[in-house]
């Protein structure tokens, strides 16, 4: 068994912005998903469309296996999903 | 580690040896697949230089293999800059033009099993203003002082009968981390590792700068923190995007809803962490006009960004530290302000 060494603390930063804001969602394919990655939280209608449209957990879990990363825990706020990750 | 997800930006930040840039072909796989998206609209890549890079893999083991790979993605819609000393605590970055077709090296499909049957109806899209100020504020501070590395460290008693989350909880409120925005509008996740290490991540507000505007709200947005303590290489890290007031030397800001103006959320961090040396990076969009009610999109970009580097002075941490750098840069749509602190003696 191998010592795993010192901890490397500075992180990679990837950002990739498939528009310029929340509101300038580019057209897309009446069959994709028009909300984005994330369902964007309708406040007049409350609870009801959360959860429904946005990319699954299970998907992010597979990009993150390739990553090396698992997922601890998940905050969902009106607009933004922020998982918290192993490593 | 982190993953942020919001409808039209994800945002991926992870430490250790990861191969983060590998997710990025499953990003656009993912939004192609789900949304619809075929082009990106920005990407960024950024970094300070690591302590180990011979334990790197993968794309990560050099800044030029990363910028290669990047490359092959986006082609001649890349730029890659180094910012700060070479030498010592220099900081790297890798931005795209707006709007850019990514390639793939394979035939980009995903697993069937990872598609989902698309829903029947939209929801109803709420009026949010198409004008708002991307800010991200960015603090990396390294070999950070005992007694700020100690809370960070946990007996094999704690972590055998304390869950990761509670021991997060413990070390945010003993830190006074879950104070640095106010309560009442910040949903904190954090987590205490075994045997040392600390992360969080924060949702203010909605979650988004631009989304609070309609109900006449100053916006909301992120903040995410990660502490590796262990002597020798310890580094903790700061990120946010929530609008905040930037303090200029002749004006005074407006209060919003008892958030911190930007330098003194920079010295409530750093008080936290008591790090030797800190760099400080802030990205402001300057393509869009100020408009709505946070204190800082009122001000034009371009006055924000000259309020930021006025606030980048070399009295911004008071007298224990000293500015090594502070630098200046404008690309197409983003003014960046970077500045390095050292702790006297």
């Amino acid at each position: 068994v191998t010592s795993p060494g010192p901890f490397e603390g500075p992180e990679k930063l990837l950002e990739v912005w498939f528009a310029p804001s929340l509101n300038q969602l580019p057209d897309v394919p009446e069959s994709s998903l028009s909300g984005g990655l994330r369902a964007r939280a309708a406040r007049e209608e409350g609870e009801k469309w959360k959860g429904l449209r946005r990319v699954p957990r299970e998907v992010w879990e597979e990009m993150l296996d390739i990553v090396k990363c698992k997922v601890l825990s998940v905050v969902e706020g009106e607009e933004l999903d922020a998982y918290l990750l192993s490593e | 580690s982190s993953l942020f997800v919001a409808p039209h930006l994800l945002i991926l930040k992870t430490c250790g040896t990861t191969l983060n840039l590998l997710g990025l072909y499953r990003i656009i796989e993912i939004a192609r697949a789900y949304c619809g998206y075929t082009n990106v609209w920005r990407c960024f890549y950024s970094r300070k230089s690591f302590f180990f890079p011979e334990r790197q893999h993968g794309p990560h083991r050099d800044w030029r293999d990363e910028v290669d790979f990047l490359d092959k993605v986006f082609g001649t819609a890349g730029a890659a800059y180094t910012v700060g000393p070479m030498n010592r605590d220099h900081w790297l970055l890798y931005l795209t033009s707006p709007n850019t077709q990514p390639r793939l090296p394979y035939d980009s499909k995903l697993p069937s099993s990872l598609i989902a049957a698309p829903p029947s109806s939209s929801p109803p899209a709420a009026i949010l203003p198409t004008k708002y100020q991307d800010t991200t504020l960015e603090i990396l501070m390294s070999y950070m002082d005992p007694k700020a590395r100690a809370p960070f460290f946990h007996t094999e008693e704690q972590t055998s009968s304390t869950p990761g989350h509670e021991l997060g909880q413990i070390i945010s409120s003993k830190l006074g981390i879950d104070e640095l925005f106010p309560k009442d509008e910040t949903t904190l996740d954090s987590f205490g590792f075994d045997p040392c290490g600390y992360s969080a991540n924060a949702v203010i507000g909605t979650g988004m700068p631009e989304a609070s505007h309609v109900e006449g709200k100053p916006g909301g947005g992120y903040f995410t923190i990660h502490v590796t303590p262990e002597e020798g290489w310890s580094y903790a890290s700061f990120e946010c995007n929530v609008p905040l007031p930037i303090t200029s030397s002749s004006t005074k800001p407006p209060a919003v809803e008892g958030r911190p103006t930007l330098q003194k959320l920079i010295r409530n961090v750093v008080g936290i962490f008591q790090p030797c040396r800190l760099s400080i990076t802030l990205f402001v969009s300057t393509t869009a006009s100020g408009s709505g009610d946070s204190a800082s999109s009122v001000l034009g970009a371009s006055e924000t960004e000259a309020r930021a580097w006025q606030s980048f002075g070399t009295d911004l941490l008071g007298g224990d530290f000293v500015r090594k750098d502070r630098i200046g840069y404008e690309f197409d749509g983003y003014d960046l302000v970077f500045a390095c602190f050292e702790k006297k003696g």
